[in-house]
């Protein structure tokens, strides 16, 4: 089921990015910009419409200081609880792993296992331990993701790792589910004596009032 | 949903780290809005690898932690208004900005109550330079201001000072919308509350038609 996003321009295109004026300038690569980090976008079977790709992977060739920001939702999704217990765990991680197409929200018991056998599965072909591997989900809520599906397509999407520009425009492209464009950004700026270079990507286009914390 | 990840080969400490990237969400993702609904997977999580070189970032006061601060800021808003951007059914992003407030979490939080109010969205969408649906959000967000102080602009335009309406080109107004709505372009709407240090801003889209038809056919 799973193939390999090869030109992520061709499912949708890239969002204006409305960037702040300031001491920074503006440089191609969004998460894989910054140096250590590469990733991936694959189609792994996951979406019920379409082969977009629906599966993306971002890792780090170091052990990452890791931050995280979660909705205050009460009724959080299986994965938002198990990111705040593993960064509880671990101030540090190897890689994140994004689903869209189920968003493993208001699944129970199951759902959280779902996780767990997610990151589990990563951290084994990635050699690493699991609380190394941050998850995020998207998509229907209520639905458990595929995991069959998902799992299968651990390994192409671990081969499909890249430090380039389309290595970041496909996991952009992956994580989206209404989204019209792919949202992706990185910077270059002066820190202290040395350049530095920040990157993201994001998606969101309904359900959108965040309030994390 | 809104999902975020965000890198950085910068070399900084966990703990400074944590606090940053929660001052950033603060004053980015947590400051867009589409349609008032919370998810239950938002997210961010945000990785330092540390291989650039610099010096280490251990101080939160200090003047690179701020350098950096700013940097996260820029990428994080710029990624958030994406997402206002692409708003389901947006035809434009709406940036909200308010000055004068009390301090920093008071002026974002009156700029958020305008961008979220569902009749300044619909306003905006019908081309509608409505100042009093946008006073109206301002008074509700639960932060005391004089009235009197009130002054809300809509681009260029100036639609009310000194808490009075005052007489404006409607059609101008009016033109001003609809231009933005036909390129998807951005429609500014600037709030004083007083003379207060507190500047902050948020960020929406208009509410279309198509908003409802996408979620009436986007199953739970």
């Amino acid at each position: 089921m799973s193939s390999v996003a090869t030109d992520a321009a061709t499912y949708i295109p890239a969002a204006p990015i409305l960037l702040p004026e300031g001491p920074w300038q503006e440089v191609t690569g969004g998460v894989t910009a910054a140096k250590g980090f590469k990733a991936a976008g694959i189609y792994g079977g996951l979406r019920a419409q379409g082969q977009k790709p629906d599966l993306a992977l971002v890792t780090c060739d170091v052990h990452a200081i890791s931050a995280g920001a979660f909705t205050t939702n009460v009724v959080a999704a299986a994965p938002v609880v198990y990111c705040k217990k593993a960064l509880e765990i671990s101030k540090t991680a190897r890689a994140v792993l994004i689903n869209a197409g189920q968003a493993n929200a208001a699944t129970g018991d199951a759902g959280y296992q779902d996780v767990i056998d997610c990151a589990s599965s990563l951290a084994e072909i990635l050699h690493l331990k699991p609380e190394e591997i941050l998850i995020e989900s998207t998509g229907v809520i209520g639905h458990r993701i595929k995991k069959r599906e998902l799992l299968d397509s651990l390994p192409k999407l671990v081969d499909s790792l890249s430090p380039t520009v389309d290595g970041a425009d496909s996991a952009a492209v992956a994580i989206t589910t209404t989204d019209l464009v792919r949202k992706t950004v990185a910077i270059e700026a002066k820190v202290g004596e040395t350049y530095v270079r920040l990157g993201g990507m994001a998606k969101g286009s309904g359900m959108i009032h965040p309030n994390m914390a | 949903t809104m999902l975020g990840v965000v890198t950085t080969d910068a070399v900084v400490d966990s703990d400074v780290w944590r606090k940053m990237v929660q001052v950033s969400v603060s004053r980015s993702f947590n400051q867009i809005t589409v349609d008032g609904d919370t998810s239950t997977n938002d997210t961010v999580i945000a990785l330092a690898s540390g291989l650039s070189g610099a010096a280490r970032i251990s101080n939160l006061s200090s003047p690179e932690a701020a350098q950096l601060q700013s940097c996260l800021d820029a990428v994080m808003q710029g990624l958030a208004k994406s997402i206002a951007w692409d708003g389901e059914g947006a035809t434009c992003l709406i940036e909200v900005s308010v000055v004068g407030a009390n301090n920093e979490a008071e002026a974002a939080k009156i700029a958020r109550s305008v961008a979220s109010s569902s009749l300044v969205k619909a306003a905006v969408y019908g081309r509608d330079p409505n100042w009093g649906r946008i006073a109206c959000a301002a008074g509700y967000a639960g932060v005391p201001f004089n009235l009197n102080e009130l002054r809300i602009s809509l681009g260029d335009i100036l639609l009310m000072d000194g808490g009075q309406p005052l007489p404006f080109d409607r059609v101008a107004a009016s033109s001003y919308l609809r231009k933005a709505g036909e390129v998807h372009g951005t429609v500014e709407i600037q709030i004083s509350i007083g003379n207060g240090p507190g500047w902050g801003q948020a960020w929406g889209c208009d509410l279309s038609y198509d908003y409802v038809k996408i979620n009436a056919e986007y199953t739970t």
